[in-house]
C-alpha cells in the first residue's frame, strides 16, 4: 500500500498546471520525471509480487526469474537485446479484448514467438532506422523490432515466449563439405556447428533448413604454410 | 529549400517534395558533378551532407514509384510525395501526410502586438506554416505489418505503418532536435490533409471529458474576430480529433495530450514538438529551449488514424481503440536463459 502511495503522490503533484501544460523551468521538468519514474518503478513490485506468486509452483519460479518492465518508448530493452530466450509477460489493463502490435528490441537473427498455448505464432522482423543525420540517439545494442499480435483477454495475462534460433544462418551445405574435404572428418565439424551455432543434429535437417546457396561459412584460419 | 536556384523550384507556391528532389538530382547527374560540387554558389541552402546526397545515385526515387500498404481492412496508396489514398472496400478517401514548421514571433512583449512566441504562448509569424521536404527511405512488407518511411532534413522522420488484422493506420514519427542554427524559434506539426467537407468543423475531446464541435474562426457564445488566425483556432486534443462528412469520419487518436486544429478544409494539424529561443514574459521565466543531450530534445509519438463510416454507428468501437490506446498494454520482459521451450 505504502509504494501505491507513492504513486499517489506522485499523481498530485503532477495536477500542477506547469505539470499538466509543460510550461514549467526545464530544471522543474525534470524534477517532475524524476518523482513519477521513481513512483512508477516502486510500484512495480505489486505486479511483481503478483506474478511471482501466481508462478510460485511453476518452473517460472522467482529464483529463476525476474519480471522487468520495459517501456520500449526508445526502442531499448537490456533484457531482449542481451538474451537469446525471454518470456514477455503482458497485461492488458482494459476490460474487453484486444489486439496490440508488440514491438520488441533484439539484435539481428532468427527469432521464434510461442503463445501461451506453446503455438508458435506469427512474427516479423524490422530493422530499426539510422537516426536522422548525424544526430545523438538512443542508448541500445537493439539494431531491429520484432514485431507480432498480442490477442489478450479483459484484464488478462499472458506470456509469450520467445527464442533465438540461430546465430548464423549464412552457410550451405557445400561449404560443410568443402570443411570436410579440409579437416576430414565432418563429425567434428557437426560437433563444432551443433555446440556453437544451430540446433541441427543431421544432414537431412540441414538440408531442410539451409536450401539455398548463400554467404559461405568464414573458415578457421590454419597453418599458412600448408598448401591448401 | 528556400534559396535554390533551379527554375523548378521558382514558384515558391509549390511545395517542394520527393518528386522535385528527383528532378534535381536528374539535373546534378547531368551535369559534370565535381563542377556542380564546387559551385556551392548556386546552391546556397545545401550543406555538405545535402549535396552529397544528391549526388547519390542510390538515393534516386524511381519516377514511376507507387505502392500499396494494405491489410484486410484497407489499401493505402504511396508514391514518390508519400501517401495519397486511402482505400476502402465501400469509398476511396484522398490522404496526405505532411509535417510542418510554424516559426515563433520575437518581440519584446511590452504589447500583444509584440509578444513572443513562448512556453505559454504559441503565436506564429506567419499565416502559413513551411511544408518540410520528404526523402523515401524505404518500404517493408512481411506477414504482421507493412510500412512506409520517409524523412526530413529538418530532423523529422515518419512511419507510416499497416498492421494485418487491426483496421486503423499508424503514424509513428520521430521528431527532433529542431535546428536552431538560424535563430528562429521552430513548432513542428503534421497535416493530415484529406477531401473530407468539414466546412471548417472539427471535433475535439475537452481534455477527456467530451467531444465538442469546434468551428473555424467561431465561438458559439459570442461574435469573434480573432487577432491570431492561427493560434485562435488551436484546441487541446487529449485523446482524439477528428472531422467528418457525410459518409466520412477521420479520427486521430493520439498517444499523449497535444494541440490540435483544423485551418483548411479536411486537414487535420497536431502539434508535435516546440523549441522557441524567447520567453514570452508570462511567468516560466525562460525561453521553451529544453537541451536535453546538448542538441535539443528529441520526441517520438504514435497517431492512429481512423477512416470510419458515420452512418455505421461504429462510435463504441472508435471509443474503446481510444481508451486502449491511452491504456496500452504493460509488457514485463525475463530473461528465460535457463528455461527452455519445453520448460516453459
Amino acid at each position: 500500500r505504502f509504494v501505491l502511495n507513492e504513486l499517489k503522490s506522485a499523481m498530485g503533484v503532477m495536477q500542477h498546471h506547469d505539470a499538466i501544460t509543460g510550461t514549467e523551468k526545464e530544471h522543474v521538468a525534470h524534477d517532475y520525471e524524476r518523482l513519477l519514474d521513481a513512483a512508477i518503478e516502486d510500484s512495480l513490485i505489486i505486479a511483481r509480487q503478483a506474478f511471482n506468486k501466481i508462478a510460485q509452483n511453476s518452473p517460472l519460479k522467482p529464483a529463476l526469474f525476474s519480471y522487468d518492465r520495459c517501456r520500449f518508448n526508445e526502442s531499448s530493452c537490456p533484457t531482449s537485446e542481451a538474451s537469446e530466450k525471454f518470456v514477455l509477460t503482458i497485461y492488458n489493463p482494459v476490460g474487453w479484448n484486444v489486439m496490440e502490435p508488440i514491438h520488441v528490441p533484439v539484435l539481428e537473427g532468427q527469432y521464434e514467438v510461442y503463445a501461451p498455448n506453446g503455438d508458435k505464432i506469427t512474427s516479423q522482423l524490422i530493422d530499426i532506422p539510422a537516426p536522422v543525420r548525424n544526430i545523438p540517439t538512443r542508448k541500445s545494442n537493439a539494431t531491429h523490432e520484432l514485431v507480432f499480435i498480442a490477442k489478450l483477454h479483459p484484464l488478462g495475462v499472458k506470456q509469450f515466449y520467445v527464442k533465438k534460433i540461430t546465430k548464423i544462418t549464412k552457410i550451405t551445405k557445400r561449404d560443410v563439405m568443402k570443411t570436410n574435404d579440409y579437416y576430414g572428418n565432418i563429425n567434428d565439424y557437426w560437433k563444432n556447428l551443433h555446440d556453437n551455432f544451430v540446433e541441427i543434429h543431421n544432414l537431412d535437417d540441414f538440408d531442410k533448413t539451409f536450401k539455398s546457396e548463400q554467404i559461405p561459412l568464414p573458415i578457421p584460419k590454419t597453418d599458412s604454410k600448408v598448401d591448401m | 529549400n528556400k534559396d535554390i536556384n533551379i527554375d523548378i523550384l521558382k514558384d515558391r507556391t509549390d511545395n517542394i517534395y520527393v518528386g522535385d528532389l528527383e528532378k534535381i538530382m536528374k539535373e546534378v547527374r547531368t551535369e559534370n558533378r565535381r563542377e556542380r560540387k564546387a559551385e556551392k554558389i548556386s546552391y546556397p541552402s545545401l550543406n555538405e551532407e545535402e549535396m552529397r546526397m544528391l549526388a547519390d545515385e542510390s538515393m534516386v526515387v524511381e519516377r514511376s514509384y507507387e505502392d500499396y500498404l494494405e491489410n484486410e481492412y484497407m489499401k493505402i496508396r504511396v508514391d514518390n510525395t508519400g501517401v495519397t489514398h486511402m482505400i476502402l472496400p465501400d469509398r476511396t478517401t484522398n490522404l496526405k501526410v505532411q509535417m510542418y514548421y510554424w516559426t515563433g514571433c520575437y518581440g519584446n512583449n511590452t504589447d500583444t502586438t509584440f509578444r513572443s512566441s513562448g512556453a505559454y504562448i504559441f503565436r506564429p509569424q506567419t499565416t502559413q506554416p513551411y511544408p518540410m521536404t520528404y526523402r523515401i527511405t524505404g518500404t517493408i512488407k512481411g506477414p504482421v505489418l507493412q510500412e512506409f518511411r520517409a524523412e526530413a532534413k529538418e530532423n523529422a522522420a515518419s512511419v507510416l505503418r499497416v498492421y494485418n488484422g487491426l483496421n486503423y493506420f499508424v503514424h509513428d514519427f520521430v521528431v527532433g532536435p529542431i535546428p536552431v542554427e538560424d535563430k528562429v524559434g521552430k513548432e513542428y506539426v503534421v497535416r493530415y490533409e484529406t477531401n473530407v467537407v468539414n466546412n471548417g468543423e472539427f471535433y475535439t475531446d475537452s481534455n477527456g471529458r467530451q467531444m465538442l464541435k469546434r468551428k473555424l474562426n467561431e465561438r458559439p457564445q459570442w461574435n469573434l474576430t480573432l487577432e491570431e488566425p492561427v493560434a485562435g483556432n488551436y484546441y487541446p486534443v487529449t485523446n482524439k480529433i477528428s472531422i467528418e462528412d457525410n459518409n466520412t469520419r477521420i479520427s486521430i487518436l493520439t498517444d499523449r495530450s497535444e494541440g490540435g486544429t483544423s485551418l483548411e478544409e479536411g486537414d487535420l494539424e497536431l502539434m508535435l514538438h516546440r523549441r522557441l529561443l524567447h520567453d514570452d514574459a508570462f511567468g516560466v521565466g525562460e525561453a521553451l529551449n529544453e537541451t536535453a543531450g546538448g542538441v535539443g530534445l528529441v520526441m517520438r509519438g504514435t497517431h492512429k488514424l481512423l477512416n470510419l463510416d458515420p452512418r455505421n454507428q461504429q462510435e463504441v468501437e472508435e471509443k474503446k481503440l481510444l481508451l486502449q490506446t491511452h491504456l496500452k498494454p504493460i509488457v514485463f520482459v525475463s530473461d528465460a536463459e535457463n528455461v527452455d521451450y519445453e520448460t516453459w
